[in-house]
């Protein structure tokens, strides 16, 4: 599931993801239309192949989040859609034939906080808590060639100070000891670029020393989205797609979705 | 007056007009500190000298609009300001001795537009309706170097639909038909880049060409603050204080104050 303002890169970042215009264009509002006031969801399903193995992933969108002039409902229709995802598990448990219960719970939910170099705001802070115990919740700092080197850093510890202040959890990959070094080090340096900075594109395009990269052109130079040092999407793409897939279905199965039901059974 | 969403690059921007760090680096709110969730009026004032006159200029800064969960009012304290300068002047004017008014009329009111690439959003028309006729209106691009050149070019005209639609009247610099080639041509150069994106810093740095330039540093490259080919924030310094200083001050004082006291005195 993607969470965040209009704006923030959340399309352009899924079609990166995937390497493909799931997200055509984006149909921009016409002008004189009235901006819209609520919050839908919208769906879309793609297949891809990961190290031989085929995935059949869907993304869940979430446009009008934080776009009205009054948000403070804002989270409700997204937490309404994880519930309801619970739900349909939930019902189909509990019919004879559990063979083939297809999974639509929400195994990751990425939240795009807006690079302001300032702190996180009340409607970041407002979301998170509401969906921190329903959801593997995944922040990421939005277009992150925003900010300069030290913006970064300095942004990213104030967000890790605000998440903890505010006691809320975020998903964090497990360490197991019996792994080998390689995967021990490369567990810790996703862990250590928590919250991901990405940026997001499919251009593909030529750098000076002529290389050809997903990336950004700008008059002073060109951004490339898969450069580890220009930003953390290959850390996020890891995560997601290579590394955790597993560990996020399995914690939203054994321990999100345990707690649901033993919520809703109480009642 | 400046206005504008937290983290749009607002203080650094006025400090790069005035070369000074007016505003010094922002003290962050404090981790657990919850978000502040009203509108504050803040003035700070400088003297500065430009072709030889020395000009005494008051930001009033608008920390709050825009931040919290609900900002359906978010417009309402910025407006009572400005209608709280207009009855000074107002009372300045009846009382006997009227030789040394002071006028703290806003003379200008800059709209911080955040670079989301899609259109104006309902807190900008809103407040941008409640003060186009009582301030000269100059919305400006936030943080453009978030933008491509292409995605700035769209995003302006984009940007001027939503403003022609909306009915909202922005701030023109008026062109004489007895002025020299020169002066047209400099201000036909200005009008075609409204709404100006503008980039903001006081960082001083060196550039690959070993040029000194005021400039943001990213690893692909360095945006230029005074490069034209990069921002319009010359254009921006030259509407506010070269150019147009006399041009603000009198439309404020024969068009948008008279239409105050008029009004005023209809009740
Ligand atoms: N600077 C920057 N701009 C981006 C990035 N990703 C997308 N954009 C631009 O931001 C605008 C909005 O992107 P979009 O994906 O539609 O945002 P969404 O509304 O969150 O889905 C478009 O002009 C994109 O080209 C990024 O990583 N960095
Ligand atoms: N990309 C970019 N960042 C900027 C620009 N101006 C300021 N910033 C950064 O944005 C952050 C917030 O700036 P600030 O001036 O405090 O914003 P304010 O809250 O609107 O006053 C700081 O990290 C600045 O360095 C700009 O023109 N472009």
């Amino acid at each position: 599931m993607v969470v965040g303002e209009s704006g923030l890169g959340k399309s352009t970042l899924i079609n990166t993801l995937f390497n493909r215009e799931l997200y055509a264009e984006k149909e921009a509002r016409n002008p004189g239309d009235e901006p819209a006031s609520s919050v839908r969801i919208e769906t879309v399903s793609t297949d891809i192949e990961e190290n031989g193995v085929k995935l059949h992933l869907t993304v869940v969108d979430t446009p009008g989040f934080g776009d009205a002039l009054n948000n403070v409902d804002s989270w409700r229709v997204i937490v309404d859609e994880i519930n309801s995802r619970f739900d349909q598990y939930l019902e189909a448990e509990t019919k004879i034939n559990r063979t083939n219960i297809a999974d639509n719970r929400v195994h990751a939910l990425l939240y795009f906080i807006e690079p302001t170099g300032h702190a996180l705001k009340s409607l970041d802070i407002t979301f998170m808590k509401q969906v921190h115990e329903k959801v593997n919740l995944i922040p990421v700092i939005a277009k992150s060639d925003t900010m300069t080197e030290d913006e970064v850093l300095e942004f990213k510890t104030r967000i890790l100070d605000d998440i903890k202040n505010q006691g809320i959890n975020y998903f964090v990959p497990e360490q197991f000891d019996n792994e080998d070094d390689e995967t021990v080090s490369s567990t810790e340096e996703i862990l250590s670029r928590i919250p991901f900075a990405i940026v997001g594109s499919t251009k593909e395009l030529q750098t000076e020393d002529g290389r050809i990269v997903r990336g950004r052109s700008y008059p002073w130079g060109i951004v490339e989205v898969d450069n580890e040092d220009h930003c953390d999407f290959i850390k996020l793409r890891q995560l997601l797609i290579r590394n955790f897939l597993e560990d996020l279905k399995e914690k939203t199965s054994k321990i999100l979705y345990e707690n649901y039901r033993s919520e809703k059974l109480k009642r």
